[in-house]
């Protein structure tokens, strides 16, 4: 049974599979998985995200999307962003979007194993995970059953989220998934008052950081509150103010 | 041998529990974990630490403690902080704190049963425990095992933070632990180029998010990157703006 093809899997066909990973929750790797699709989207290619973080899942609502995924005898179907983008997430088969998932790690990994083995990803140039905080079930089981090409990891300045992140980044290694690159998240705010650039959680540490775990560094994202809200009324897909975030590299 | 009472449990005594979560990372469970504990102690309180965010433990760090817990055959000692406060936490096991502990769910809960069966905590007038994100196995064993007073919930100001949060809400409801109170965290920040008041992540939604689920509201608590910096440094008690947090209520 393990090692069997499910159906969806022959009709599926995945160029290559990047997981968003940080161990630390809150520092924004649903918000980075998000901007990545999108980029990959506004470059003609063909995106999916898993959702992996099953207990707290907030892709489709960043992309407005409710409608409960079709089960057909060949697999599950993804629901289809506006842009084009295919999500699978635990909370498009909950009754409301607030509904708890009160499940212990082997169901938790169940979920995600289904999601990989049995949704109906078709044709994509990429398939995005984003993972939920930690170095547990979720991710041990995407590191060691999932063909990834690497991780990205998405930190924010402080010191302590720096300390939690290199866990990450550590058991990257040690399982031999490569990481391809690291986000420095909310690094900074624009005063709407006075225009100053305000380091809210402290000076950046992101280049200094990629630098010491020889990994690419792929740049400093600002809090925008004009992005917390586009992701709080599910149109992620609107933000226009450029993509600094780009997998084609 | 799961009834059999533990010897570190007869040389405890513990006035009451309390558990911070939220459901979702980076809102600031172990920022206002420390803070309660701090704000116990200034009262003259005797307050302990039980860190249950196994694979992503900040707790040691934020107070500056590091040496190793001593084990007796008795049980666990916990460590000390500087002003008083007794921790427990799996990162002073660790070699390098920033090791990774890569383990699944059994082991997880386990090592928070042990946390609380094995370390001889003495005699605590609240033991507080800081929750990892989720509604997995951590806030199941902790929520089934321990004789609760009842949680304390963080949220911040993103809607979809609040649906989230939610989730954590309703899981204490499901399995009947009172909800104390509804803290909001990083509800804004004061611009130090112009006194302005920005809220970062959106206006503020914690009132009415209590109010909607009848939970009693703690306010508001702005991004200080000056606490920030203090937790960076190990020196969370040298915070002395003012504790907008007590749990003596
Ligand atoms: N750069 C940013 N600008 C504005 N809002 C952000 C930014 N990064 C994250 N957020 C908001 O903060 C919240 C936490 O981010 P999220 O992506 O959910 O973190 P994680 O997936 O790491 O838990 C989300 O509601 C998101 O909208
Ligand atoms: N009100 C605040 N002011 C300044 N820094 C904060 C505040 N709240 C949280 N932080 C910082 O943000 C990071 C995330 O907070 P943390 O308590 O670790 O969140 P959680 O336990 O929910 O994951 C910590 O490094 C903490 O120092
Ligand atoms: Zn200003």
């Amino acid at each position: 049974e393990a090692g069997a093809v499910k159906p969806a899997m022959e009709l599926s066909r995945i160029g290559g599979c990047v997981a968003v990973m940080s161990g630390k929750g809150g520092v924004g790797k649903s918000l980075v998985t998000g901007l990545l699709a999108v980029g990959l989207r506004r470059q003609g290619r063909k995106a999916g995200i898993l959702d992996a973080d099953i207990t707290g899942p907030s892709i489709p609502k960043m992309f407005g999307v409710g409608e409960r995924p079709a089960t057909k005898d060949f697999g599950i179907l993804p629901v289809r962003s506006r842009s084009g983008i295919d999500i699978m997430s635990l909370n498009l088969f909950m009754e409301n979007e607030d509904d708890p998932v009160i499940w212990r790690g082997p169901m938790i990994s169940n979920a995600v194993r289904q999601f990989w083995e049995e949704v109906v990803w078709g044709d994509l140039d990429y398939l995005l995970l984003d993972l939920p905080p930690g170095t547990a079930d979720v991710a041990l089981t995407v590191m060691q059953v999932l063909p990834l090409k690497g991780v990205v990891i998405v930190m924010s300045p402080q010191d302590l989220t720096v300390m939690i992140v290199k866990k990450a980044i550590k058991m990257a290694d040690m399982l031999k998934i490569p990481v391809l690159g690291l986000i420095e998240n909310m690094s900074y705010i624009v005063c709407p008052g006075c225009n100053e650039e305000v380091e809210v959680f402290g000076p950046s540490r992101g280049a200094e950081t990629a630098a010491s775990q020889n990994i690419p560094f792929w740049g400093r994202l600002p809090i925008d509150p004009a992005l917390a809200a586009l992701c709080d009324s599910g149109r992620i897909e609107d933000y226009d103010d450029g993509f600094p975030l780009s997998l084609a590299r």
